[in-house]
């Protein structure tokens, strides 16, 4: 469902050019439960971003079921993202000024026009062990692990097909981190495809295929 | 060194108040290495934000030295915090027009008046895994993990004998973990005192105390 054919980002720098992808091939199988692995610095986030079509390539082709994105108008590009991915970031990136709940909301406001008028928004904030009160927060008025999880809903609000997660239990504690990883293996169980950054082995272990980068290029497979 | 008699920490909401720290009675002695551990959302952030002094209980009382902190001056407060005090936060709380350097090198300006015409920043920044060109990266052109490792340089920079470590490793692979719990050991040995926040049970075995904290309550000692 999503081809890397030998992709490269790289950023210039006074200092130098920084390689943050060399040459990488990578295919997803769609349905697929892919773990990306590898030391800090190393590319990962780069990669997802390249993946979930937020960034382009320095060089390279990256192909979204069979089509090339460079033959993409931005609008299907926006589309794309909207309509099959679910985001979850390594830094959260919510939105400060809007509660949890609007946070949640927001992608699907975008989709339907119009605020949510179903249970949706508080379901999934449920399902992420949120209470009631703490869903009418700012992300400055929650903990580190609630900020997460607030992400994690709002990135499963328009049911999307493709799930990219970067450290989604990075700030959980253990317990936190097991209902989020199940909620991840229903999903994937629903046929969704999902892509998991971790540096924990133990989240690894969900996944059905774990790839390992290093220095920006993939070396495994 | 630190105390906390009876402190309590509660935030007005509309939904209700939210009781962040119940009661709690708490205290660290000169040179120990205690971890905090517990559920997400259960008070470990906003107990650290006592113990630093970088926030106010709403009820109870906090000593430093022996010495109640409702009886210091601001300046006095903002010179223990400056001098002794290095606080690693799990947001990282970077200054994101500024580079890596320049973070790192901004409490010694504080605290010297001048930039550091010594090699001290570059050496913390080294010891942390950073190049010389990624020390010139803003925060936005680092990696999460190397982002981490620059809050944790800038809270080694005035060399301060009270380290507070909330969530330390948490972006980190499990090699860089253990470079930084072996840095934080070293620091320990040499006499500091460490208070460390993790959801990592190996990260927890490195300190001398694990306390563990639920729904704003000590609940073990
Ligand atoms: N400014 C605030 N206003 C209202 N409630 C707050 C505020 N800051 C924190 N809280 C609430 O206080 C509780 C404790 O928060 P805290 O950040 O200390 O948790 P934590 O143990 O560090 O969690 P985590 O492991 O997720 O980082 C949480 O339920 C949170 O929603
Ligand atoms: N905007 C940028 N400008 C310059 N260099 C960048 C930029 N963004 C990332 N980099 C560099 O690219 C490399 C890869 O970054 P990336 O964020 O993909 O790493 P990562 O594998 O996700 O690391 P971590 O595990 O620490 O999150 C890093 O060395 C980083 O410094
Ligand atoms: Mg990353
Ligand atoms: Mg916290």
């Amino acid at each position: 469902v999503v081809e890397l054919h030998d992709v490269s980002k790289i950023y210039p720098m006074p200092a130098g050019d920084v390689h943050a992808l060399n040459h990488v091939n990578f295919s997803i199988q769609k349905g697929e439960f892919v773990a990306i692995m590898g030391p800090s610095g190393s590319g990962k986030s780069t990669l997802m971003n390249m993946i979930g079509c937020l960034d382009v390539p320095t060089s390279g082709e990256i192909k979204i079921n069979g089509k090339s994105t460079s033959e993409m108008t931005d609008d299907e590009l926006t589309l794309h993202r909207r309509e099959t991915i679910g985001f979850i970031f390594q830094k959260f990136n919510l939105i400060s000024l809007l509660t949890a709940y609007e946070n949640v909301e927001y992608p699907l406001i975008l989709k339907h026009g119009h605020k949510d008028d179903t249970t949706r928004t508080r379901d999934l904030l449920r399902m992420v062990g949120l209470t009631d009160g703490q869903m009418q927060h700012t992300p400055y008025e929650l903990s580190g692990g609630q900020q997460q999880r607030v992400s994690i809903a709002r990135a499963l609000a328009n049911d999307p097909t493709f799930l990219l997660c970067d450290e989604p239990t990075g700030n959980l504690d253990s317990k936190m981190s097991m209902q989020i990883m199940e909620i991840l293996t229903d999903l994937h169980a629903q046929g969704r495809t999902v892509v998991m950054v971790t540096h924990d082995p133990k989240t690894a272990e969900y996944a059905e295929r774990i790839v390992i980068i290093k220095d920006g290029e993939i070396v495994n497979e």
